[in-house]
């Protein structure tokens, strides 16, 4: 099946919707077929890849909350190699409308058990598409890759993209402050791996907007390669876990491109944003799921 | 009374916190007296200022869910002119943990009626202050900036803060993304306004990690002009609302004081960040509150 990933950090502002962008565009370049979650209430992945979420027509919202709903009637084409499952803004209530699902534990698994049903080969995903009708052809959901864009929170929408994911990536910017989160996410990870799905492994950690030539971002890096290389011999979801290279260095056409609904790839391909994501995806394909 | 201001965005990693400090700090090198109040469960600001939010006695968290508990048991003395109100890590659960009370309207003043008692001169905020016993004479809550850090949401805890405030401060990056979230912010605001407290009102934004040599800083910076000078003639929370200046450049001090517990004053006073903040006191000072 394919390797499916969460893009997880409850700091905002790090990385995440970038990273699913622009990681899901490099690795359709190398060939690969990948479908996109965005989970954010912000919707921004949803805006970065130019689709309008107040105008479609099914989105994630409707996939959590609507029990008949099936995950291939909300898939949108973005091109032949890559589709999205989009967010929209009343994902911000979903929380408190799932709120007596959840107190009873049966409000995690909603996405993975919708998700993988597809996956799996239902090609109607429980009903007949209603979405972009040729969605059904053009994506014949035999993806090699899944990304889910997390929100920045440890809350439900998380733990659904938990519960679907095999692996954890943690987009994260050299700062201290970003450094004291980690625990707490980490912490996270186990308790969705122990209560909910037992294949969760950390794959690693993706330095974003990185300021090399600083000594922050230096001691950082160092305090995570200490802290990843402790775990080596421990019996936990990180004991993998690297600090994946390159880091991806802050350039201003990632901050441009989703104000024109493209990936870096689509506005500024010759970028170091390009390079950088491309050479990303490159690591991401050499290491074997859970190794 | 004090100015009571409360830094807002649901975009997370924008420079709230990094704005709530040093700013704060900027005020008190201009002789003013300052409190800050850290809303966030990241607990950032406490971080920040150098205190250990797991080693306080009391925090807002308690403040919030301890009916019994006044706002002067929970102030840390920081220095002789900055108090801090602490957040903790249990903030996370607070909207659930009041959520019975929220559902019946009475979770939204907490803050600002504790808060309140204390800065009405209530020395000791309904209690003998168990804190730091000597926070009640250095500290004699006559207060002349109040400055509240929310979390990256518009949740409870941003509600708390709206209800207690009289002027709103949006840290903002000037990037597309960021853009998208603005509308909901103050539509946010008005909501509070109306239905919470009749005074609130937007006195600015405050660009953070600018990047002024890039177009699309200049693209960003003219659009938020537009849309205020468009307010100028409406009847809206933001109708005399600024873009403030100086913007707050990136400066990679900025980022490095947080882990040395540290404001950028005490950190590295020569620095860029240093100025722009101190320019920013200036500006913000020079503003009467509500004009
Ligand atoms: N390498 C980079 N260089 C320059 N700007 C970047 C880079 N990566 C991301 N950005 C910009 O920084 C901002 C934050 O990035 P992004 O939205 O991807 O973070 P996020 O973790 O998804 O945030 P949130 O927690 O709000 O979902 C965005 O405006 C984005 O365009
Ligand atoms: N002007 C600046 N230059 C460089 N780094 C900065 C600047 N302002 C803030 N930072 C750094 O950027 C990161 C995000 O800033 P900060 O934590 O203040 O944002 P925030 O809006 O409070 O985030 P959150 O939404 O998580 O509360 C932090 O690591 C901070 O140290
Ligand atoms: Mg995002
Ligand atoms: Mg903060």
């Amino acid at each position: 099946g394919p390797r499916i990933l969460a893009l997880l950090n409850q700091k905002g502002g790090v990385g995440k919707t970038t990273t699913t962008v622009n990681l899901g565009a490099a690795l359709v370049r190398r060939g690969k077929r990948v479908l996109l979650i965005d989970l954010d209430p912000q919707a921004h992945l949803t805006l970065h890849v130019g689709v309008d979420p107040d105008s479609v027509e099914h989105t994630v919202y409707d996939l959590l909350t609507r029990p008949e709903l099936g995950a291939g009637e909300v898939v949108q084409t973005i091109s032949e190699q890559m589709s999205l499952l989009p967010a929209e803004v009343n994902l911000a209530g979903v929380e408190t409308e799932l709120a007596t699902l959840a107190a009873v534990g049966k409000a995690q698994r909603i996405l993975a058990d919708k998700v993988g049903l597809m996956l799996a080969g239902q090609a109607d995903g429980g009903a007949v598409s209603s979405a972009a009708p040729d969605a059904q052809s053009l994506a014949p959901h035999s993806y090699d890759f899944v990304l889910i864009d997390c929100p920045p929170s440890l809350g439900l929408l998380t733990i659904n993209a938990l519960a679907l994911a095999n692996e954890v990536l943690v987009p994260m910017q050299a700062h201290f402050l970003a450094l004291q989160g980690l625990s707490k996410l980490l912490e996270t990870v186990s308790l969705v791996k122990r209560s909910v799905n037992p294949r969760l492994l950390v794959t690693g950690i993706i330095p974003c907007m990185f300021e090399g030539q600083t000594v922050l971002a230096g001691e950082v890096m160092a305090d995570l390669k200490t802290f990843f290389d402790a775990a080596r011999s421990m019996d936990v979801p990180w004991r993998n876990a690297v600090v994946l290279e390159p880091a991806v260095r802050r350039n201003i056409k990632l901050a441009e491109c989703p104000s024109f609904g493209k990936t870096i790839f689509d506005y500024a391909p010759d970028s170091n944003g390009a390079k950088d994501y491309l050479a990303l995806a490159e690591a991401l394909l050499g290491m074997e799921e859970g190794k």
